[in-house]
């Protein structure tokens, strides 16, 4: 799993199901991996994911869930993909 | 901003609306007025119409739903993903959830229904999100006063895009359906004078703005005067939006919101009925011009940006209706507030202006100011 700034392992599991889940909904075009599918852990297209994300909001691209990207994942929001779809 | 694949957009600019399922977190009527606001908000940057219905299938269905509700994008409860909608498109196109376990208020203690139905509604328009923070088109919840707000440049940008700019229509103003608080007579001769309906009666040609109208011969440029509307037509008050004789059959139509009366010069004929009569679609609630073409004996009704054309013989509206009016009457600028055939010419009425057009030569042939017809 991409490595998550100083989080506990309980905190950083949940952040990531957090992150896995938001990826899975708003950076996930239809027609790609299906929501059921098995995708490695921290494989490239999450990183991938967390970089379009990353890139939308205007963050750091790291690939990383670090804090400020966690931050914008725990923002309220429209449940609109931000990838097209 | 950014547009959806393929830019898919409303082909009509009169959208129907429905709020199908409410939310327990606020009343009914502040649910109606968040979404009527959010509405407004873009119908104010492009010329696009929002006419709400009760019943059966609208462009835009809206509803207050709960997790997994049959659309494959279920709600996650409390936070998290507040609302969607669906770009423009037939059946889901266009349709507009909000996640009912959010705490949802007009203010700022829970999410603030206007703000995020403006959102939404920005999708049902066909824009995605926006990358720039200060758009209302951007993926996270921020707060919007409803009151004072003004859409952010980035969307204006974008539905413009979509759809052209809003012209300023000096057209009719959307008063309120009865006499003002504090009726004052207008400048007689204000040079921006328009009127709100403009027709024949028997041997008279009479003008109506607000509660005036002004009675006049046909050829002659004096005697002209102003009187209440009232003082002749009681049941009509103030504010008609449109008008017109059939003069070979002696009667006269009058229009106020979907309602209109019939007259015999100016004797009332009976109570106010509806406009569906003439076959309007429901969403149709108001006209704001109506002619009656002699030679044709057809009726010209003019709604928003478009117009329909009824049979007086057939009594029935015309098939492949509504058409739009600037592609067929080239020349008439802006929405038509009023309109009436004279001497074979129709004379439309547009804000400050009234457009003499030939209908042989299908082309405006002079321009005047509105507020000469009553000798300014």
């Amino acid at each position: 799993a991409p490595s998550l700034l100083a989080a506990s392992p309980r905190t950083s599991r949940n952040n990531y199901r957090l992150a896995q889940a938001y990826l899975d909904k708003y950076y996930t075009r239809k027609g790609g991996p299906q929501i059921g599918e098995m995708v490695a852990r921290g494989g490239n297209s999450t990183v991938k994911k967390i970089k379009e994300l990353q890139e939308f909001f205007g963050l750091r691209v790291t690939g990383k869930l670090d804090q400020a990207t966690m931050d914008v994942i725990k923002r309220p929001r429209c449940g609109v993909p931000d990838v097209a779809d | 901003y950014r547009l959806f694949p393929g830019e898919p957009k409303w082909k009509k600019n009169t959208l129907t609306y429905r709020i199908s399922k409410y939310t327990p977190s606020m009343t009914p009527a502040e649910v109606d007025r968040a979404m009527e606001m959010a509405l407004r908000a873009w119908s104010s940057a492009v010329p696009l119409n929002f006419v709400r219905v009760n019943a059966g299938e609208a462009d835009i269905m809206i509803s207050f739903e709960t997790g997994d509700h049959g659309d494959s994008y279920p709600f996650d409860g409390p936070r998290g993903t507040l609302a969607h909608a669906f770009a423009p498109g037939e059946g889901l196109g266009g349709d507009t959830h909000f996640d009912n376990a959010e705490k949802w208020t007009m203010g700022t203690n829970g999410f603030n229904l206007f703000t995020v139905a403006a959102h939404e509604f920005g999708h049902a328009l066909g824009l995605a999100h926006s990358t720039d923070p200060s758009a209302l088109m951007y993926p996270t919840y921020k707060y919007q006063n409803p009151y004072g707000f003004h859409l952010p440049k980035d969307d204006v940008k974008g539905i413009q895009a979509l759809y052209g700019p809003r012209r300023a229509f000096p057209g009719k103003p959307t008063a309120p359906h009865g006499p003002p608080h504090n009726p004052s007579i207008p400048d007689l001769c204000d040079s921006n004078l328009s009127f709100d309906a403009v027709t024949m009666l028997g041997k008279e040609l009479l003008l109506f703005r607000d509660r005036i109208f002004w009675r006049r011969q046909v050829h002659l440029m004096s005697g002209i005067r102003p009187s209440t509307i009232t003082s002749s037509f009681p049941q009509l008050m103030s504010n008609v939006d449109a008008a017109y004789e059939v003069a070979d059959r002696g009667t006269a139509y009058f229009f106020k919101g979907p309602h209109y009366w019939i007259t015999r010069g100016f004797q009332m004929q009976g109570p106010p009925r509806t406009i569906y009569d003439f076959g309007f679609p429901r969403y149709v609630q108001q006209i704001d011009a109506a002619v009656y073409l002699k030679d044709a004996r057809k009726t010209l009704f003019f709604v928003g940006d478009e117009y329909y054309s009824y049979d007086e013989r057939k009594r029935k509206m015309e098939k492949d209706y509504p058409k739009s009016t600037e592609e067929e009457f080239s020349g008439v600028n802006g929405q038509i507030d009023a309109a009436v055939e004279l001497n074979g010419y129709i004379y439309f009425f547009s804000g400050p202006k009234a457009y003499k057009y030939d209908t042989e030569k299908e082309d405006v042939v002079s321009v005047l100011k509105s507020s000469s017809w009553i000798g300014c």
